[in-house]
């Protein structure tokens, strides 16, 4: 994902 | 969060619970890879460390301190509790040789060059190769119980699902994690010929999968 975008995946 | 993405991760799920339980109720970690579950407690150390930077859901929260504490009663169950039954003599895959890899790639190729993120890259990739060990010892004993392929195929089927919720976030909201799919790709590969096997030995009722 973009820099900056949290990680909702686990 | 689509049906693919909340499948991969409950069979993710049922794949660490049944380990767990297949070696609390036998009183025998015989046949696990003890350094494939050193990594892959590795693997969520390094990854959820977000943990206490980003709230990103209550979902996304229980599951990652889920994961976090069954991968740690894992690694305590193989070397503390039942250490005595842990087979280190054909667990001798060098794992360095996963790691040195490994992190060289997460510095060469990650979102940024910060901590957190160099750590969630060498987390990604770690993932992908973390089985290595324990299919490595099954090669060389020559068979598996079922029970450690049922783990294996939960294991391979949260992967694939994984990827399926990669196609579908593609599609419907232009999602691409290029790291995390190329890995998630990669990491899926390595259990196909463990599909194979366990579709023609073990589904077929035969209740350890010995290899031809």
């Amino acid at each position: 994902c973009p820099i900056g975008t949290t990680k909702d995946e686990l | 969060m689509n049906v693919f993405r909340l499948a991969g991760d409950v069979s993710h799920l049922v794949a660490i619970i049944i380990l767990l339980l297949k070696i609390w109720r036998s009183r025998s970690c015989a046949g696990i890879s003890g350094k494939s579950q050193l990594l892959f407690a590795l693997v969520f150390t390094t990854r959820y460390l977000d943990l206490f930077t980003v709230y990103i859901s209550a979902y996304n929260t229980i599951m990652k301190v889920v994961f976090l504490a069954l991968s740690y009663a894992t690694v305590y169950l193989i070397y503390m509790r039942f250490r005595n039954t842990y087979d280190s003599e054909n667990d001798s895959f060098r794992v360095e040789f996963l790691l040195v890899p490994v992190i060289g790639l997460s510095f060469l190729e990650h979102y940024a060059f910060t901590p957190m993120e160099v750590l969630w890259t060498f987390s990604i990739f770690l993932e992908a190769v973390a089985i290595m060990p324990q299919l490595f010892m099954i090669t060389k004993t020559g068979e598996a119980e079922s029970i450690t392929t049922h783990y294996l195929f939960f294991l391979g089927l949260y992967r694939a699902l994984y990827i399926a919720n990669w196609v579908w976030r593609y599609h419907t909201e232009g999602f691409f994690d290029q790291i995390a799919v190329v890995s998630g790709v990669v990491q899926t590969i390595f259990y196909c010929d463990f599909f194979y096997l366990y579709v023609t030995k073990v589904v077929q009722g035969r209740s350890k999968m010995s290899l031809p």
